[in-house]
């Protein structure tokens, strides 16, 4: 089974 | 104040087609560089960063930076007004709280403006950290949105898998599977038709069909796209707008649970 990731776990607030 | 002008609105009705299925409204960032726009879909999987540089504009100036909230389902409606070779003016006098489009007919016969309200968005501006990429593919745009079409019909999920010899697309569900493969063109007489590959270690992601398939609405505006893919970071799927900017997709993927 596949999970999405979000992208907010990948960038990060600037 | 801020005014920009654009002989081509074309380009900007393909722009709005390209980010209006996935986002509701956004907030074009206005500045002496360009027009920006850095928005994430309602579910934080994607993000669209869009842009337009000033020089590629006919005519550009923006006194004061200028963050303007807009309905993009409100744009549309004004865009649809605008013909395909119409000359676009945006304007917009500083902390205003409308935008005016102007569009004249080529001969200069007709001339409208509509005026639209702006909206108060929260903004959050996500910093998206420089990568070498492992694997950057060319391909012709067409033939992307052709490939995400047509796996969608197997299943949720495409995995694309990048080696020197080629990209791979895969899908599988209910119905069976489908795998399409792409080779580098041998010889690149028409550089829009050229499928290139540049690959430092291969990769294989999944990613969801549905986010593909939003992000191939930009495909009128390049007959090119580039994907950028690393191992365990979002793919990048990039549409030139001719001389004046582009427009980015980052999608998260999806990864074994």
């Amino acid at each position: 089974k596949m999970a999405q990731r979000s992208i907010t776990s990948f960038f990060t607030k600037s | 104040m801020f005014e920009a002008r654009l002989v081509q609105s074309s380009i900007f009705k393909k722009v709005l087609e390209a980010i209006k299925e996935l986002l509701n409204e956004a907030t074009f960032d206005c500045s002496d560089s360009g027009i920006q726009l850095q928005a994430m879909d309602s579910s934080h999987v994607s993000l669209v960063s869009l842009n337009l540089r000033s020089d590629g504009f006919d005519q550009y100036r923006c006194d004061r930076n200028l963050s303007m909230g807009i309905n993009l389902a409100s744009m549309t409606k004004i865009m649809k007004c605008a013909g395909n070779d119409d000359i676009m003016t945006m304007k917009a006098q500083d902390n205003a709280d409308s935008v005016t489009f102007m569009f004249e007919s080529p001969n200069q016969e007709k001339m409208s403006d509509y005026e639209m309200k702006l909206m108060n968005l929260d903004q959050e501006h996500l910093g998206i950290p420089e990568t070498d990429y492992s694997c950057v593919i060319k391909l012709p745009s067409a033939e992307f949105a052709r490939i995400c079409r047509d796996l969608s019909q197997f299943g949720e999920s495409v995995v694309i898998s990048c080696t020197k010899e080629g990209v791979k697309f895969s899908a599988a569900g209910d119905i069976g599977s489908a795998n399409i493969k792409l080779a580098q063109t041998a010889n690149v007489d028409k550089e829009d038709e050229a499928v290139s590959i540049e690959m430092q270690e291969k990769v294989s992601l999944t990613f969801a069909c549905r986010y593909l398939n939003y992000f191939t609405k930009a495909t009128p505006l390049s007959p090119q796209v580039c994907l950028s893919m690393s191992a365990e970071v979002p793919l990048v799927v990039e549409y030139k707008i001719g001389e004046i900017g582009h427009i980015r997709y980052y999608l998260a993927p999806k990864i074994e649970e």
